[in-house]
C-alpha cells in the first residue's frame, strides 16, 4: 500500500510507476492515471488527474522532472500526488478546490533522461534523442517549446546541455504534453518544478519585457513564497526568468502563458545546503512540505479567480 | 555507468560584474568540460560549477590568476553519488 511507499527516499522509474498504480486503486473516485504518450525510447509517459467529476472541468497543470538530474523534482512530485489524494475530504480548502477544478500531475516529464541519471549518467539533463549529424544525444526539454525557441538562451549545439533542438516541440516528451494542453484547452496554471537554487519564476525568460500580468504573478509568487518560508526558513527569490537567473529561449512556462494560461510558474527547490543535484534524500520530505505551502497558495488563488 | 572520481564542485560567491563576465568566458569554452550547475547570471546567486578532476588545477589557477574566491562545495563527486546509490539499495531491500 502506499503507505508503506518510502516518500523520503528516490526511486527508480519502475518504482514510481508501480507506485502510481497502488495511489489509483486507493482512491478511484479521485484520481485516473492516463498515459499522454511516449518518450523518445518508447517509454510511457502518465499524467495523475485528480478529479471529481463533471467534464473538462478548469484544470491546473504541474509538472516535474523536466531535467532528470534534479531527482529531488520527481520525489517532491510523488509526495505532492500522496498529499493530494490523502487530504481531499479533510482539507475543507483542497476539497473545494477539487470540487471545482482539476489538477493534472506529471510526475516524470522525461522518463528517458530519469533512468539514464539512474543507469549510465547521474548527471544527465537533457532527453535521449539522437541528434543527427552529431554523437551528442539529447535536448534541453526546458529550450524546446515554441515560446522564443530560436533566441538567446539556448545553444543550437548538440553537445550543450542547453541544446534546443532543432526545431520547437521536436521533443516528444514535450510534444505530448503540448497536445494534451491544447486538446484540454482549459487549463488554468501551469506550474513546472525543477531543482535547484531556491526560485519562485514567472514568464517571461526569452525576454526581459514584462508580462501583461507581471504585477498580479509577482505578488502571487511573494505571498507563496512566503508561506514556503514560515515552515523551515528557507529563502526563496521571486521574480521573471529572465531578470531573476538569465535569458533562456524556448521555456514551458513561456509557451505556456502566451497560450492564455495566465498563472504559469517555475519552481527551483531547494538545495539549502550545498549538496547542488545530489540533495540528501532526508531532505525530500521537508523540501516536498516547504513547497506545498506554496503549491496550495497558488492552486487557490487560481480557484477564487477564475478567467 | 560515468564516473566522477575526483571530480569536485566549487562555489563561487561572484562579488563583482567583471568577475560574471570571466565566469561566462569560462562556462563558453569547451577546454575543461565545465559542468556549470548554477549559471554566472548575478552577484545574487552563487555559481556552482562542477570540474572534472583532469581540469582542477587549470581552473584553481584561472579562479586564483583572477582574485576570484571560491570554495569546494563537493569535494569528491563520486564519494557523494556511491553514498546515494548505497542509500537506494538499502531502501529498495527494506521495501521489498
Amino acid at each position: 500500500s502506499t503507505r508503506s511507499f518510502n516518500f523520503g527516499a528516490y526511486h527508480t522509474l519502475d518504482t514510481i510507476y508501480s507506485w502510481m498504480d497502488t495511489l489509483v486503486a486507493e482512491h478511484p473516485n479521485l484520481i485516473t492515471k492516463q498515459e499522454i504518450g511516449r518518450s523518445y525510447e518508447n517509454r510511457p509517459m502518465y499524467v495523475l488527474k485528480f478529479s471529481t467529476g463533471g467534464s473538462n472541468r478548469p484544470a491546473i497543470w504541474i509538472d516535474t522532472g523536466i531535467h532528470s538530474r534534479e531527482w529531488v523534482s520527481p520525489a517532491t512530485g510523488v509526495w505532492t500526488a500522496n498529499k493530494i489524494a490523502t487530504d481531499y475530504g479533510t482539507d475543507a480548502s483542497l476539497t473545494s478546490l477539487l470540487n471545482t477544478m482539476d489538477i493534472y500531475l506529471l510526475i516524470l516529464t522525461n522518463p528517458d533522461g530519469y533512468v539514464y541519471t539512474h543507469s549510465n549518467d547521474r548527471m544527465w539533463r537533457k532527453t535521449r534523442s539522437r541528434n543527427s549529424g552529431s554523437i551528442c544525444r539529447g535536448v534541453d526539454p526546458n529550450r524546446n517549446w515554441d515560446a522564443g525557441f530560436g533566441g538567446p538562451g539556448a545553444s543550437s549545439s548538440p553537445c550543450s546541455d542547453s541544446y534546443r533542438g532543432p526545431s520547437a516541440h521536436s521533443e516528444i516528451e514535450v510534444k505530448n504534453v503540448v497536445d494534451l494542453i491544447k486538446s484540454h484547452g482549459n487549463f488554468k496554471a501551469f506550474i513546472s518544478v525543477h531543482a535547484y537554487s531556491q526560485l519562485l519564476m514567472y514568464p517571461y525568460g526569452y525576454t526581459c519585457t514584462n508580462v501583461p500580468h507581471q504585477a498580479e504573478l509577482d505578488s502571487i509568487g511573494r505571498a507563496a513564497v512566503q508561506k514556503l518560508t514560515s515552515l523551515y526558513g528557507t529563502s526563496y527569490k521571486v521574480g521573471s526568468i529572465c531578470k531573476i537567473i538569465y535569458q533562456a529561449s524556448g521555456g514551458s512556462i513561456d509557451w505556456s502563458y502566451n497560450l492564455g494560461i495566465k498563472y504559469s510558474f517555475a519552481f527551483e527547490l531547494r538545495d539549502t545546503g550545498r549538496y547542488g543535484f545530489i540533495l540528501p534524500s532526508n531532505q525530500i520530505i521537508p523540501t516536498a512540505s516547504e513547497t506545498w505551502l506554496a503549491l496550495k497558495h497558488i492552486m487557490e488563488y487560481v480557484r477564487d479567480h477564475p478567467y | 555507468e560515468r564516473i566522477f572520481i575526483g571530480d569536485q564542485v566549487i562555489r563561487v560567491d561572484v562579488q563583482s560584474e567583471e568577475q560574471i563576465q570571466l565566469l561566462q568566458a569560462l562556462e563558453t569554452s569547451q577546454e575543461w568540460e565545465l559542468d556549470f550547475w548554477l549559471h554566472p547570471v548575478s552577484t545574487e546567486l552563487p555559481v556552482d560549477i562542477r570540474v572534472p578532476r583532469s581540469s582542477l588545477s587549470s581552473v584553481k589557477d584561472y579562479l586564483q590568476a583572477h582574485s576570484i574566491p571560491f570554495s569546494v562545495m563537493i569535494d569528491n563527486l563520486q564519494e557523494l553519488l556511491d553514498e546515494e546509490k548505497a542509500e537506494m539499495e538499502v531502501n529498495r531491500m527494506r521495501e521489498r
